[in-house]
């Protein structure tokens, strides 16, 4: 052990092991969380050659293989609780993005979600058992966070009884999915239903992509890998072009909106139905930051206390970096950010576990207030954390720019929260919307709730500065 | 009207008042930005493009509120006097440095002045000395395990130097002392100068 970090520990003014029960929400989530990573720290089935030092293809492959690991492991150990089973995907890949991400964080949810009972008995179990392995295609190469702008279509043929699917224009090619690439043989396509002449908007299809024995892209399908990007490097994120692929009418995911055999269309009974799970994801995002600017933290501030550099008084030995004010000044706070941003994590994903039950009965109430806030706290927290990460990484001298760090990994897998599951420029004018329509009821004299009320009562109060 | 109240900047409460301000302050300036805009004869939605710079401010102030105000309740909930006492440090920090970082905002909605935010400096630094003996726990709390980590300058033992000569050493460029490219292209260049 480093002396200098035996002596930091022993300078602590509190009980290290409490903190933890504290940020694990229990000692026993504590005890538990610990026993996963055992389980897969100490299994040689874990074992990995250091992505670093491997090309993409061979990164996808060990990717595959550990995931494949994954899937027999949980059967074998029973872990059924979704945030085990999240945790310990996340363990086993080492934070890693993976092949199966969409599989498991989006198809099966879905499915959950969307399907009927008839759809579920159909397509849940086969999923569940990864002889169906889905993601879920809804970005196109032009059309990305304004939903209502993609073009990929689903007509329905009455006298088949099928959905005819179709990538009109280059632009409409299903791009950047997760799994999509080389890894899924089916997806859940986001698509324009049109049916007796008349568009309904944005409904998901069930689309086989590849042949579930051979794999090889079926009829009409035009599917592979993107190419190298920024991080993601075991993910086939991939494209689709759809051309003119049928698809049984069973196949529109039908719990809420509906499609008669004659073609006859029924609206869903609210918008708002995918809130939750747009709330769900966004809370999960921003924990995955907090996650991410922990990692960063206590690399940055770790290293920063081993790490000898020049001179404060003349004449002394080399001190350590952490003790300079500049350094301090650097990350300190962004250590006050990180535990921050962990209790916002925590408490979003509290609150949508509180109103989901809510939701289920149909009452939406809170859900408008907690879509808009998630949506500006999704933003607020990866931009913080985007920047931060990189001061973390710039902290550390050039050592933060050799992969052995961990910090250049850590940015490239954090930046993409900022674009994805909704670019951060629209969530925060979403949550602009929100604000603007309370403030006008706030005028109009009534009283707010919630992350809101403020609105109500600040032209009656005024904060006078203390005098000086 | 209640009691104007006064800005402490070593109280937690009055700072969650300060934020809580600003963002109403934000959120007021860009809803009458929408409405100027529509007086001058623009449609909604054109006024809400022209607008949209003051709305992302707005809503990004009102996230930065939400966020102090959870860290604040959080802090309630500490029985540990140890920690409450080093969280709560923490919880001023990222409270004041926010402040110093959008000072513009505070200052013009009326809610600092000068001599204030030069105060929120002082007493930054001041934190920062507080937090000093603590950093390392702070991070070991966090609890990531080695394996996870993935870094060799965050290694929960400290022995960087040694693993980073290792680490680099696995390379793959490293599996032979001499590459072939050198017996390829170096060594044959030679013979043709």
């Amino acid at each position: 052990m480093n002396p200098d970090i035996i002596k930091e520990r022993q300078n602590a003014t509190f009980d290290v092991e409490k903190l933890i029960n504290i940020l694990d929400r229990g000692p026993e989530k504590t005890k538990r969380r610990r026993e996963i990573e055992s389980l897969i720290f100490n299994d040689p089935d874990f074992k990995e050659e250091n992505p670093n030092f491997l090309s993409r293809s061979e990164r996808y492959d060990q990717a595959v293989r550990k995931s494949v690991n994954m899937i027999l492991k949980l059967r074998e150990y029973g872990i059924t609780d979704p945030e085990e089973i999240y945790y310990y995907k996340r363990c086993m890949h080492r934070n890693r993005p993976e092949p199966l991400d969409l599989h498991l964080g989006m198809f099966l949810p879905t499915l959950l979600n969307q399907a009927t009972s008839e759809q579920m008995d159909h397509f849940f179990m086969p999923a569940w058992n990864l002889e169906i392995i889905g993601t879920y295609a809804q970005t196109e190469m032009g059309h990305g966070t304004h939903l209502r702008g993609l073009e990929t279509t689903a007509t329905y043929d009455p006298a088949t009884q099928e959905f005819v699917i179709n990538s009109p224009t280059v632009s409409s090619i299903k791009w950047w999915p997760g799994g999509l690439g080389k890894t899924s043989n089916h997806a859940i396509v986001l698509a324009q239903l049109h049916t007796q002449g008349n568009c309904h908007g944005l409904h998901a299809f069930i689309v086989p992509i590849r042949n579930m024995d051979t794999h090889i892209p079926l009829p009409g399908i035009v599917v592979g890998d993107i190419g190298p990007k920024f991080g993601f490097s075991e993910v086939d994120n991939g494209f689709l072009k759809l051309d003119n692929v049928r698809i049984p009418r069973d196949n529109m995911l039908m719990k809420y909106a509906k499609v008669d055999p004659d073609g006859t269309y029924m609206k869903p009974p609210s918008a708002k139905l995918t809130y939750g799970t747009m709330v769900f994801i966004r809370s999960l995002i921003v924990g995955e930051a907090a996650q991410a600017l922990a990692k960063s933290c206590t690399i940055a501030i770790r290293y920063s206390a081993v790490r000898h550099q020049s001179e404060i008084r003349p004449g002394e030995p080399e001190p350590q970096i952490i003790d300079y004010q500049t350094q301090q000044y650097k990350l300190f706070p962004l250590l006050a950010m990180t535990y921050a941003f962990t209790f916002v994590g925590q408490y979003m994903k509290e609150t949508y576990h509180r109103i989901s039950g809510d939701i289920s009965q149909g009452d939406f109430s809170e859900l408008p207030e907690l879509h808009a806030l998630s949506a500006g706290l999704k933003a607020f927290t990866t931009w913080a954390a985007n920047g931060a990460v990189e001061v973390c990484r710039m902290s550390c001298g050039g050592h933060g720019y050799s992969c052995s760090s961990a910090l250049p990994d850590i940015y490239v897998e954090l930046t993409p929260m900022c674009t994805y599951e909704g670019e951060n420029t629209v969530m925060m004018l979403q949550t602009a919307r929100y604000l603007v329509k309370s403030y006008q009821q706030a005028k109009a004299g009534q009283q707010l709730s919630g992350s809101v009320s403020y609105l109500s009562d600040a032209e009656q109060r005024r904060v006078q500065p203390q005098p000086v | 009207a209640a009691r104007p109240t006064v800005v402490d900047i070593n109280d937690l409460a009055s700072l969650v008042e300060v934020y809580k301000l600003r963002a109403a302050n934000l959120v007021q300036l860009a809803a009458k930005s929408i409405q100027q805009e529509l007086q001058n004869r623009k449609s909604q939605a054109d006024a809400w493009n022209s607008s949209a710079t003051d709305l992302v401010r707005a809503s990004d102030a009102h996230c930065h509120y939400v966020v102090v105000k959870l860290f604040t309740e959080k802090l309630g909930e500490i029985n540990d006097t140890a920690i409450h006492s080093v969280l709560s440090t923490l919880a001023l920090l990222y409270a004041l440095h926010g402040i110093q970082q959008n000072s513009g905002d505070f200052l013009l909605a009326g809610l600092l002045r000068g001599p204030q935010v030069l105060q929120i400096s002082v007493r930054i630094k001041d934190l920062l000395s507080q937090l000093r003996p603590n950093a390392v726990a702070l991070v070991d709390s966090f609890d990531i395990h080695d394996n996870k980590l993935n870094s060799v300058l965050g290694r929960y033992d400290g022995n960087v130097y040694e693993n980073l000569f290792e680490w680099a050493r696995s390379s793959p460029l490293n599996a032979t002392e001499v590459h072939e490219s050198f017996h390829k292209y170096l060594k044959p260049l030679r013979a043709k100068l």
